[in-house]
């Protein structure tokens, strides 16, 4: 199975990956640089699409609801 | 979106199909799955769109298609690479990139069962993608992104219906034949086509003998000497006509008949049946029951292929058996079971048959009633069922 999600980068290629952050977040060399709260909201905006506590931390339930199965098409489009 | 004062829905990815008849394909099949299964669950999964909405999906097995679908591991060429088993099990495009649905190969698909990950239900979703919808933040939606395991009741969430609907409207014809009162001309007219004498044997006593869909996709009705062909609105002018006349060794009075997937039609009486393509019949029969269709009784009162898993069933009295022609013995010891448990359904009934719209119908002294194969009883629908088979089939 992938890796789980845990770690902060997994999670922002999580966040990145179906339209929480910007896909250039997680790209290094494009040196684009993040600041905690656009992380945080990122987090947020998950946690109230998958209808979560929005605490913008990465708590239990975030990290499970992030490792569960889903269908690859972005939440956020447009 | 915005604030999560907002109210959950669905929401529109923001292009449709122009049209409304849609064509697919599948041009690669998972491992582990019959094609046939595989074909049955992604059949059913367009139709729960299909049920909701004037959309139809064809399929078809050459030249371009709307919706292509897939099953790949890893990248396969689209650049969003799959990840193993879990993670990610499948994705699909919008209609305005072209709405093929792709899925992840290494995920264990299976059918009706709590194990591994449900086709079915995968499919639906995606296939709400190739439709234009986006991923909806309503957790009992089919539309929510997250996987929710096997649901054996599946229902369509009241959240998608208003997002499919938002894109083709609603569906304004009920998927049952003969929705319309035919004209009084044509179907169920007065004229007996062969004898001249009016078609009241089917509308005044509209019990049945026989009802089988060929494989040229035509509906017929036998009953004593004589057979019907159906159309969507009811008989076919020139009905009913004698079976001796053109089902050559056919004989009267059979007692059931089902169409196999070979493409063959199965006609039994007493303890033997006959085999067709189409009008004609297969050199050497009639045959024994006994013989080709070892463990089920002479006599019986039903056959057919029943949509929810492809095999064969039978029907006498208040039993029925199940007949895999791929298992050894073909009818389970555990036969005959009742057929009570076919919630909602009578005992001792005319016949049964497996329409071309994918639902089973069974007909009885003249109602009949069409099955809910997901929730394995009777479906509910409004009109309620058993319905008057002479008004909805035969166009009295």
């Amino acid at each position: 199975t992938p890796v789980p999600i845990a770690g902060t980068t997994t999670a922002m290629m999580y966040l990145a990956r179906f339209g929480y952050l910007a896909p250039t977040a997680t790209n290094p060399q494009s040196g684009a640089l993040l600041s905690e709260e656009t992380v945080t909201d990122a987090v947020k905006e998950f946690q109230a699409f998958a209808g979560l506590n929005q605490t913008g931390e990465m708590d239990e339930e975030t990290v499970k609801m992030m490792n569960t199965p889903r269908c690859g098409v972005k939440d956020k489009v447009g | 979106y915005g604030s999560d004062a907002r109210k959950k829905r669905y929401a529109l990815q923001g292009s449709r199909w122009r049209v409304r008849d849609l064509n697919y394909r599948i041009t690669k099949y998972p491992r582990g799955l019959t094609k046939a299964s595989v074909d049955r669950e992604i059949a059913a999964a367009f139709k729960v769109w299909s049920d909701v909405t004037e959309l139809s999906f064809t399929p078809v097995t050459s030249g371009k298609v709307h919706i292509e679908i897939r099953f790949e591991k890893g990248e396969h060429g689209d650049g969003d690479p799959f990840d193993g088993p879990g993670g990610t099990l499948a994705h699909a495009y919008f209609p305005i990139y072209g709405g093929d649905a792709h899925f992840d190969d290494t995920e264990a698909w299976t059918i009706d069962s709590y194990r591994g990950t449900n086709m079915f239900q995968v499919a639906a979703h995606e296939f709400g993608h190739s439709l234009g919808l986006s991923h909806s933040d309503v957790r009992s939606s089919l539309m929510a992104p997250f996987y929710r395991g096997y649901e054996p009741s599946f229902v369509l969430d009241q959240d998608d219906l208003n997002g499919i609907q938002a894109l083709y409207g609603k569906k304004t014809t009920k998927p049952t034949p003969a929705t319309l009162r035919p004209p009084t001309i044509g179907g169920g007219s007065t004229d007996d086509g062969e004898t001249g004498q009016p078609s009241s044997v089917l509308c005044g006593d509209p019990s049945i003998d026989a009802v089988v869909t060929m494989s040229d996709q035509n509906t017929y009705v036998f009953k004593g000497s004589r057979y019907w062909r159906l159309t969507e609105k009811g008989v076919d002018s020139g009905y009913p006509k004698s079976i001796s006349q053109d089902w050559d060794g056919l004989p009267s009075n059979i007692d059931a008949a089902f169409t196999w997937t070979n493409g063959k039609t199965y006609f039994f009486r007493g303890g033997e049946y006959w085999r067709f393509s189409d009008l004609k019949m297969d050199a050497d029969y009639p045959k024994q029951i006994s013989k080709g269709f070892s463990g089920i009784p002479d006599d019986i009162d039903a056959a057919f292929v029943w949509s929810g898993n492809g095999k064969i069933y039978f029907f006498k009295g208040s039993k029925y058996w199940r007949f895999d022609p791929t298992q050894r013995p073909p009818v389970k010891e555990s036969y005959p079971k009742p057929i009570s448990n076919w919630e909602g359904l009578p005992n001792s009934i005319d016949d049964a048959l497996q329409y071309s719209n994918g639902y089973t119908y069974f007909f009885k002294n003249g109602n009949y009633w069409r099955f809910n194969d997901r929730r394995f009883k009777v479906d509910s629908a409004d009109p309620a069922f058993p319905r008057p088979a002479g008004y909805w089939w035969f166009g009295c």
